[in-house]
């Protein structure tokens, strides 16, 4: 998935990375120093539709078979996260105890069209 | 909402800089309070020393990564001696707080102590769960016996089963020691023997992963 550049009107990725110092958490959460909040934007014409998208399954499949028989499309094509990974994170709960967690799902790596 | 109408990722036209920096940490406090299962950012009311914390995190192995949608916590203990006239002369109380436990399986506990120089000789350490209940001395449910021969930090393993229930949060555990060795020297008080401040402060490490869905029932074979 290409990373949103201003040029750039189609899905892509667009890459934010949000240091905790800036929230003004750096104080409760140790580890990591900040984390890349991504989020996906920008159009997705109807023969971009499908491809690879999260729909790229069953549905995706059946949409196109759709899609392919009838002259219109059905509905808007939405630019929507395909990849996620979880972040790690090291912080001090109200009582001071240290706890290490996975956060499933909180960075996107990659964007597609519905 | 406010960004006018659409949205981003359906071709909507792209707001100003400062604006979508807003946003963005906006949504990034949250993405984080959601994943932590939190309504607001946690308000410490006693932070742990910064020499305890790092030598707690030392013991957090880097590699080991908390199964998915696992913890792992490290608690700080604070130690007072226990007094009265049937507590034995080596005798310490640590009581933790630890966050009211959500639908969460704690499967591995271990007490990390750290005995100093004074050690005389080898000494019998029991551990007990100390609750307050109706008798006034409280109830006392035995946890785990161990032996330490050695001055320096030691992992005591704990029975997770012991440890769990109490909504409060509040952990007690009365710590006894006695030599080893019955005709060895007595012992002084535990408190010198324990290190209780600073980075030999005693800890919890607990393993927590998220109860499986209807957990807990019996499983028809």
């Amino acid at each position: 998935t290409p990373t949103c550049e201003p040029e750039t009107p189609l899905c892509c990725r667009r890459d934010h990375y949000v240091d905790f110092q800036e929230l003004g958490w750096r104080d409760w959460i140790l580890q990591p120093e900040g984390y890349q909040l991504n989020y996906c934007q920008g159009q997705c014409p109807p023969h971009l539709a499908g491809s690879p998208g999260i729909a790229a399954s069953f549905h995706s499949a059946v949409f196109s078979l759709l899609k392919a028989n009838t002259p219109w499309p059905l509905g808007t094509s939405c630019c929507v996260p395909t990849a996620r990974r979880s972040l790690s994170l090291l912080y001090l709960d109200r009582n001071g105890n240290v706890v290490k967690t996975d956060v499933p799902d909180m960075v996107v790596e990659a964007c597609g069209c519905s | 909402q406010g960004t006018g109408a659409g949205c981003p990722s359906c071709g909507s036209p792209m707001v100003a800089t400062q604006v979508e920096r807003a946003l963005v940490l906006e949504l990034a406090k949250q993405q984080i309070l959601e994943g932590l299962h939190l309504t607001s950012r946690p308000q410490i009311i006693q932070r742990p020393p910064r020499a305890a914390l790092s030598r707690a995190l030392r013991r957090l192995q880097p590699a080991s990564v908390s199964p998915a949608s696992g913890e792992e916590v490290v608690s700080f203990a604070t130690a007072v001696p226990v007094t009265g006239p049937s507590a034995a002369a080596c005798s310490s109380m640590l009581t933790f707080h630890l966050a009211t436990p959500r639908a969460h399986h704690l499967y591995r506990a271990r007490l990390w102590l750290h005995v100093g120089p004074a050690l005389p000789g080898p000494l019998y350490l029991r551990i007990v769960r100390w609750s307050s209940g109706r008798r006034r001395q409280g109830s006392r449910t035995p946890l785990a016996e161990h032996h330490i021969d050695t001055p320096g930090w030691h992992a005591l393993a704990l029975p997770s089963s012991g440890l769990r229930g109490k909504a409060s949060g509040v952990l007690k555990l009365q710590l006894t020691c006695r030599p080893l060795h019955r005709n060895s020297t007595s012992l002084p008080p535990l408190q010198r023997l324990l290190g209780t401040a600073g980075d030999q402060r005693p800890f919890l490490e607990l393993k927590i992963r998220a109860k499986e869905p209807r957990e807990g029932r019996a499983k028809r074979r």
